[in-house]
């Protein structure tokens, strides 16, 4: 207002003085098991699960960077260690290789 | 081939299950396959029961020492056709329920099955075949690395590095064409796949990977059933 002489491109929106709501690790950590419904044992169990909810978050935002056209987050196993995530939700044996004996599916035509 | 395709507008998909803290989930892949090449076969989307295949099927790799089927200690998705299709087939879910526990007995009543292999085979490493196969015979079992999975809340997964090494067992339910990835400036085609940890997990229950490139290992162990026509 009153420098209308001014080459004006931008237009401020938004509270100068006001600080970005970042959340913390324990902001996160709440919110999670909440969300989720996890409840521990223990003071001990409690800390622990935080620092592997921790060392998941520092994870999912690896995970961002080398596959950035998904999004990567808290999910309800940020609370489990990458063993503990393999030995209880996964469960593929010997799938790294191809059975011999498996017949092998005819060739279906595609063009057209 | 269509450009995009999605068994789930077609009915051939039951809602997403759960296999709680249980290794099962080559169980849920191989029943997804059947349920789907069952409506193919019936007309009928029935759910069926993976805890008849984690307390019965202990059907092993003839080539893989020490490879069996075992309930929440793994299993393989061909192993649970072979044992499938030798003991005549499944029961409904709602008749031998998921419990999320091995060690059980097995109970399973012949007379309450309901879906049954006729055969079944492996799809070669080619993403056309794949992509035909699952357009002519239904859902097909897959497996995976599931490595990007534990931290995945949606868009289409396409990582820069991801090991082969597969762990997973999952369903694949269809393909789209035109996921976007911002880092490459481009339009992504990519698979639609159904995991097995509820729907508070991925895209309701759903996961994206792109295509192109066996990217996760999820062109490799592909496999297409088909049931019989009772």
């Amino acid at each position: 207002d009153g420098n209308e002489g001014d080459d004006l491109v931008i237009k401020q929106v938004v509270d100068g003085g006001a600080e970005p709501n970042v959340l913390s690790s324990e902001d996160h950590f709440s919110l999670f098991k909440k969300k989720f419904g996890k409840v521990y044992a223990s003071r001990e169990e409690h800390d622990y699960r935080f620092s592997v909810f921790k060392s998941n978050l520092r994870r999912a935002r690896r995970h961002q960077k080398l596959d950035p056209s998904a999004r990567h987050g808290v999910t309800q196993f940020s609370d489990l260690t990458r063993s503990e995530f393999k030995r209880k939700h996964l469960g593929v044996k010997g799938g790294f290789k191809l059975p011999k004996d498996a017949n092998k599916a005819p060739i279906l035509p595609t063009e057209n | 081939l269509p450009e995009e395709f999605d068994w789930r507008e077609r009915g051939a998909v039951t809602p997403v299950k759960n296999q709680g803290s249980c290794g099962s989930c080559w169980s849920f892949s191989a029943t997804g396959a059947l349920e789907g090449a069952n409506f193919l076969a019936t007309g009928k989307l029935v759910s069926l029961s993976e805890q008849q295949l984690v307390d019965c099927d202990h059907e092993c790799d003839p080539e893989e020492a020490g490879s069996c089927d075992s309930g929440c200690n793994g299993g393989l998705m061909n192993s649970a056709f072979e044992y499938t299709l030798k003991t005549g087939g499944l029961m409904r879910e709602e008749d031998y329920p998921y419990t999320g526990k091995d060690g059980a007995t097995c109970k399973l009543d012949k007379s309450k099955i309901v879906a049954s292999v006729s055969n079944f085979s492996v799809i070669s490493i080619d993403e056309e075949q794949i992509a035909a196969n699952l357009v002519k015979n239904g859902p097909l079992a897959v497996a995976i690395n599931a490595a990007y999975m534990q931290t995945y809340i949606g868009g289409v997964s396409c990582p820069y590095i991801c090991m082969r090494r597969l762990n997973h067992g999952v369903l694949l339910v269809g393909y789209g064409s035109a996921g976007y990835a911002p880092a490459r400036f481009k339009e992504k085609p990519y698979w639609i796949i159904k995991n097995s940890w509820g729907e508070t997990w991925g895209e309701d229950g759903f996961y994206k990977i792109c295509r192109g490139r066996n990217v996760c290992g999820v062109d490799s162990l592909v496999s297409t059933v088909t049931a019989t026509v009772s």
